[in-house]
């Protein structure tokens, strides 16, 4: 039988939120050359059933999402980055070193039930 | 925050925020890369962060390395052409053991280009310096590896040092420096007499040594998958 979809508005579904990082906020703008910041985003929000059949989730959050339709005991599925992309940093270390390097997995592009 | 923020500088590959004492110059490929990374991040294109396409080696981190060296003023001057004598030192130590050197190119900047004398033309030796200093004694050049004829004090110049700074990471003890003596070529009548102490005055003041290092930090880049025949 269909279960019930609980009636959670869009805006606390799962989905990605815009997060600045501002290295002058963490007072780094003195050895950080570039970038000034940078999109981190994060990903927030409910994984109800409903979602995960439209959502890019995985398999196991569908199943998750169901067994906790069923059981509530059971977590609810959660809201995970989906897509990320890397930033370069160009910044100067304590021995006057000129240094770029590269880290992945820094900014968050998607997000889905998993 | 402190503690997060700690955290967050070792996984940046830092073990304290940096408080660097002078601000470097940052050259014109760091400044390229780190620009073609970021345009490339905004239209999403597909980024191999383990390669230096403008340096045609694999790397996931670039350092140039300040020379920390100084000027040798020796009285008995090798040859009586010779313009100028200097100790490079690089600080290699900055480099994790668990990073691959793929690159270690040297930078001379002779300075910019003048165009009021193009000349004289000089000798560029490089040596290794392979025993300690005693005191504030010269220290000795060792090996020959560079020789070059420069046509005149302009522009930079750029050596292959993968191999010397391979074996000072392996064996930091070894890393003593390098020794570099330019000569201005040619004989020496009055006009070039006085060009000579000018050229080198002006060499003196202008030249600017770096070693750009790249590394691949085999935890974070997995060996390049090449397509199996």
């Amino acid at each position: 039988s269909a279960i019930p979809a609980n009636k959670a508005s869009c805006k606390n579904l799962c989905h990605r939120h815009q997060l600045f990082i501002n290295f002058r906020d963490l007072g780094w703008q003195k050895w950080i050359i570039a970038p000034k910041g940078f999109m981190a985003n994060y990903c927030h929000g409910e994984c109800p059933f409903s979602l995960t059949t439209s959502l890019n989730s995985s398999n196991y959050a569908f199943m998750q999402a169901l067994m906790h339709a069923v059981d509530p005991e059971t977590p609810q599925a959660v809201c995970i980055p989906t897509k990320l992309s890397p930033i370069s940093m160009l910044y100067q270390d304590n021995d006057d070193n000129v240094i770029l390097r590269h880290y992945e997995d820094m900014v968050v592009d998607e997000c889905g039930c998993g | 925050l402190q503690f997060q923020e700690y955290v967050f500088l070792q996984f940046l590959g830092l073990d304290k925020v940096p408080s660097p004492q002078k601000f470097q110059p940052v050259p014109y490929i760091l400044k390229k890369i780190f620009q073609d990374r970021e345009a490339a991040a905004i239209t999403g294109g597909s980024q191999d962060l383990c390669s230096v396409k403008d340096l045609g080696v694999r790397g996931n981190v670039l350092r140039l390395l300040p020379d920390q060296g100084f000027y040798l003023y020796s009285k008995n001057l090798s040859q009586a052409s010779s313009c100028l004598q200097k100790l490079l030192y690089f600080n290699l130590p900055a480099i994790k053991d668990k990073e691959q050197l793929t690159m270690a190119q040297l930078g001379l900047d002779l300075g910019p280009n003048t165009y009021y004398n193009l000349g004289p033309e000089l000798e560029l030796a490089l040596f290794l310096v392979q025993e300690p200093r005693v005191g504030h004694s010269i220290p000795k050049p060792g090996k020959l590896f560079v020789l070059k004829s420069v046509p005149w004090p302009q522009g930079v110049l750029h050596f292959n040092l993968l191999d010397v700074a391979k074996d000072w990471n392996n064996n930091p003890q070894k890393n003593l420096g390098l020794f570099l003596e330019i000569l201005v070529k040619g004989d020496r009548d009055s006009g070039v007499n006085f060009q000579l102490e000018d050229t080198c005055a002006r060499l003196r003041h202008s030249l600017h040594a770096s070693l750009l290092v790249v590394t691949l930090n085999s935890e974070q880049c997995h060996p390049s998958s090449r397509k199996r025949r």
